[in-house]
């Protein structure tokens, strides 16, 4: 999640997931932005869906088998639609606004190794039940200055539904999208992450053991294309160096934390 | 504005600010977004602020003096602060809620020619404030698919607007950003915009006198690295890409429509 907009929130999600599930991984991806990218970006329309993540958090008793759509035989999404906007002011006052994602996947969560949360751009209540419903956070970002004055934020976020809503909940670390190693800013600004992770590394907060995982992923216009066709960039261009970089992630988030 | 995260509308709004600025006109940025990406790309730390644009949506009627912060004889920006995402809430029940930011501009609007509005990547309260509040909509955006996904959703947020709020709300058009004129995504999708706003010219709709401004605005690293230094991309690097392209485009817009 990131509440800065346009970091590769979306790519990440689907490219990842996609990428997990050929490593032989069963990955649910849950589309819980109203914008509906990422079920678009998987090829489902979110127009005239009988059940979408919508209807499961506004009756989270109902059959949800209904609302899962099968992409290959390790990848599922639960999609979104256009009226989870409304779910922000509808929820406002029910007590258990918060938790209702996490009594979804409490029904059909065991059914996958992993599950993946697209987010929309902001901390409202629909990240708030991410949060509240997860293990660990990733935070795509891409490695400029705008895009680093959130972090501050976002973390203060997750400390306040570590200390009360899941107290299991860690930073796993970020993601660098879009990136230019090239680039001087793009290096300030990984230095600048890294340190803020070094220096929490002895401290009790959720993210005193992130890291900035490695590779980072490239800009690379294949990964831009592929959302039009509906397909993971390994389904569409599965020799780019798109699809090289979110392998090579997926790779490295399984072999679990580099030995320091 | 635009709701699709991360298009560009932060850059636009302070770099066009600041050459319309550079072309004589007084203009005043307002930072509607509680990021405040736009207030610390003009060097004002939101931080610590005596007024900002979160007090005067709250109490319009109260001293506005003291939130304009001058940045040149002829630029001037009102901030915001972390605060303001609270006012989505504050405001939700208030009968006024959405014509707070026109009653702010009513009385320090007419001190300057052109007012820019700094948006959130959403639909909610403080959007609808800018657009009750506007003459014109420009809408900053990448010429990616994802990015054509939410312009639909976009217009019928103007048009309810239009029908409403604000009868004279008109959309002025779409400024390109990022922009790669080279790759075959962008020219595809520039054509839809293209097409989309060529059909709307006979109709009775908000967009009907809308187009796509040049020059489009390429990428340029300079453009990421300006608000790390609190300065719009005229006083950080003049002579770059980035200056010329919304320096040409101030201009463009302020010739006015293209005769057809
Ligand atoms: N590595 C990459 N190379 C090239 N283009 C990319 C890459 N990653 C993402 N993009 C493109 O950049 C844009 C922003 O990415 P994306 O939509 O995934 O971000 P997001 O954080 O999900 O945005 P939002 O805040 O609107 O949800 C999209 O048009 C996407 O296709
Ligand atoms: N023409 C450009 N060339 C290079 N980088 C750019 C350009 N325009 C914007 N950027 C960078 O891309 C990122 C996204 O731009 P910006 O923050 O202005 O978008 P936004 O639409 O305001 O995002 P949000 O939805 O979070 O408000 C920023 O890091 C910015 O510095
Ligand atoms: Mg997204
Ligand atoms: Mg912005």
């Amino acid at each position: 999640m990131n509440q800065k907009g346009g970091v590769g929130k979306t790519t990440t999600t689907v490219n990842l997931a996609a990428a997990l599930a050929l490593e032989g991984r069963r990955v649910l991806v849950i589309d819980l932005d109203p914008q509906s990218h990422a079920s678009l970006h998987l090829g489902v329309e979110p127009q005239g869906l009988q059940t979408s993540i919508y209807d499961l958090l506004l009756d989270p008793d109902g059959d949800a088998t209904a609302a899962i759509h099968s992409i290959n035989e390790n990848l599922a999404v639960i999609p979104s639609e256009t009226d989870l906007a409304a779910a922000e002011s509808e929820l406002a006052t029910v007590e258990d606004r918060h938790r209702r994602l996490g009594r979804v996947l409490d029904r059909v969560g065991h059914a996958f190794d992993l599950v993946l949360i697209d987010c929309p751009p902001s901390l409202g209540i629909l990240t708030l039940n991410a949060l509240a419903a997860s293990d660990e956070v990733l935070i795509p970002m891409q490695a400029h200055f705008l895009a680093l004055q959130g972090v501050g934020k976002l973390m203060e976020t997750v400390s306040l539904v570590a200390g009360g809503l899941n107290p299991r909940l860690r930073v796993a670390g970020v993601v660098l999208c879009m990136h230019d190693a090239a680039a001087t800013l793009s290096q300030e600004v990984v230095a600048d992450i890294e340190a803020y992770f070094e220096q929490a590394k002895e401290q009790a907060v959720p993210w005193s053991g992130a890291r900035v995982f490695r590779p980072p992923v490239r800009r690379n216009i294949k990964l831009a294309e592929c959302p039009s066709f509906g397909k993971s960039i390994f389904d569409y261009a599965p020799t780019a160096s798109g699809a090289a970089d979110y392998r090579a992630l997926a790779k490295a988030m399984l072999a679990g934390p580099v030995p320091t």
